[in-house]
């Protein structure tokens, strides 16, 4: 039950994709 | 990566671990539906009294997931850790499946965020509950470590109020630009956070809802935490990933759906925030001890302390002459007892006493390194510190055998002298019998008689008696 593969369609992202954070 | 510019360690909240109570550990879980906005939104809030022994972060699908970059879902991590209650933990990229920021699990440095600042929540070994911000060298702590810790976005409550604001300012990247940041924290959707109440208490949070539909911001999230009472909190993975697994089963209503879009599935994420039975820390009790409900029964007599992992042979603790084994006190070279309180005696050295003294003439050695103290018969035959015992047997040795040798000397002299004597008189009796000389008795009794005779015949004795 509810096991199945998701989409992952609800994203929610607190920093754009593309963009890499740099460490400090 | 807004943050100041700030000397010293980070920015953080330390709360001193609950008083354990027995039988507090058990989880107390709570079902609400609440109107936030006029919107009614799902969710639980589970109370946990124990956290040190009940409350773990683990890793996707078990130990080692993060590293071999597995997504699993809340149900299948939690249910072979035996979780009786589960969320989803900290964010993931979704592309590739690594844990970010940072992970520690059951003691387990799993993940290092390498400096990154983002909200942070942890326990030390001591049960201390730490949220805030940490720098790198705060996380590798080793005097009193990390058993737990994981990484969110945005401090929702710092001691006792809403710290959004602050976050914002904290840990964005470039706000204003992109407004990526401030959608992160203004738009509904689901939720979860991780904190502790004015009680020590650890405190999962978890709301239903789907990205810009339904659900509710983080404004709204830490109003709520507020209400329950808690004081430090951080902002876990939301959206799709928000999941929450009671007793093994799924217990939420995720938003992702399914390939077929009829349905919505559990999406498959990394790290897993779980709840469980009270377990020792560490579990194994250092090896040298057993757990039971979360208290470490130690074994053998010597094993003290939570862990089992502290020798303790007693208030003298070896006298400061031995070292505390789990077999009891190890005396140092020298020394025996149980409390390695008393020297070796005279005659023995070295460790356990075990060696006797090589010395001559029965000198006493060093009782440590077993050098003879004197190597002069004098000086250790009369020495103060030879033993009475040995005192006695050179006095026996010296004096009772002359003394011995003289008594049998004198009898020998008495004995020579008395059968010499006894010698000269038998040999002169035996030859005045050899002469022929007689010598004759008269009887004395003879009715009185003789005593006439004697007074008629005075000079010769030898007439009244004839052949």
């Amino acid at each position: 039950l509810g096991s199945g593969a998701s989409r992952d369609d609800d994203l929610l992202l607190p920093y754009p994709r593309a963009r890499t954070r740099q460490a400090r | 990566d807004c943050a100041r510019v700030r000397a010293g360690s980070r920015e953080h909240e330390s709360w001193a671990p609950p008083l354990a109570t027995p039988g507090a550990g058990r989880a107390a879980v709570r079902t609400f539906v609440s109107h936030f906005g006029g919107r009614a939104v799902a969710g639980h809030l589970t109370r946990v009294a124990d956290p040190l022994r009940t409350f773990s972060v683990l890793e996707p699908g078990g130990p080692g997931g993060c590293a071999q970059r597995r997504r699993a879902t809340v149900e299948n991590t939690a249910r072979a850790a035996g979780c009786l209650v589960a969320q989803n933990g900290g964010f993931f990229r979704m592309s590739t499946g690594d844990c970010l920021g940072n992970v520690v699990s059951d003691a387990r440095r799993v993940s290092d965020a390498g400096g990154l600042q983002n909200a942070q929540f942890g326990i030390r070994r001591d049960g201390t509950l730490v949220t805030g911000y940490l720098s790198e060298e705060e996380v590798l702590d080793s005097e009193n470590p990390f058993v737990q810790l994981l990484s969110g976005v945005v401090w929702l409550i710092r001691n006792g109020s809403v710290y959004i604001n602050e976050s914002q300012a904290t840990e964005c990247d470039e706000t204003q630009e992109t407004g990526s940041f401030s959608k992160f924290v203004n738009v509904m959707s689901a939720r979860t956070a991780v904190g502790h109440d004015r009680k020590g208490q650890l405190v999962l949070f978890h709301a239903d809802g789907q990205t810009e539909q339904r659900g509710i911001n983080l404004w709204e999230m830490a109003e709520f935490l507020l209400q329950q009472d808690v004081v430090n909190a951080i902002n876990l993975d939301g959206g799709g990933s928000a999941t929450f697994v009671l007793n093994g089963t799924l217990a939420s209503y995720p938003s992702d759906h399914c390939q077929d879009s009829m349905w919505r599935c559990p999406r498959h994420v990394s790290t897993v925030v779980c709840v469980h039975e009270p377990r020792c820390q560490p579990p194994d009790c250092s090896g040298h001890g057993t757990c039971v409900e979360g208290r470490c029964e130690c074994s053998g007599s010597f094993w003290r302390g939570a862990a089992c992992n502290e020798l303790d042979c007693g208030s003298s603790n070896c006298s400061r002459h031995g070292l505390c084994t789990e077999t009891g006190c190890r005396c140092d070279s020298g020394w025996t007892g149980s409390n390695c309180s008393e020297e070796c005696p005279l005659g023995w050295y070295g460790p356990g006493c075990q060696r006797p003294c090589r010395c001559e003439h029965q000198c006493p050695c060093d009782p440590q390194t077993g050098d003879c103290i004197s190597s002069q018969v004098k000086q250790c035959l009369w020495a103060p510190e030879v033993t009475p015992r040995a005192a006695e047997l050179s006095f026996f040795t010296r004096t009772t055998w002359l003394a011995l040798t003289l008594a049998l000397v004198f009898l020998l002299l008495i004995s020579i002298s008395a059968n010499v004597s006894l010698l000269l008189g038998s040999r002169g009796e035996r030859n005045r019998h050899l002469d022929g000389d007689y010598v004759y008795h008269p009887l004395q009794e003879m009715n009185g008689d003789l005593l006439a005779i004697e007074k008629e015949q005075p000079g010769d004795v030898r007439e009244p008696f004839k052949d």
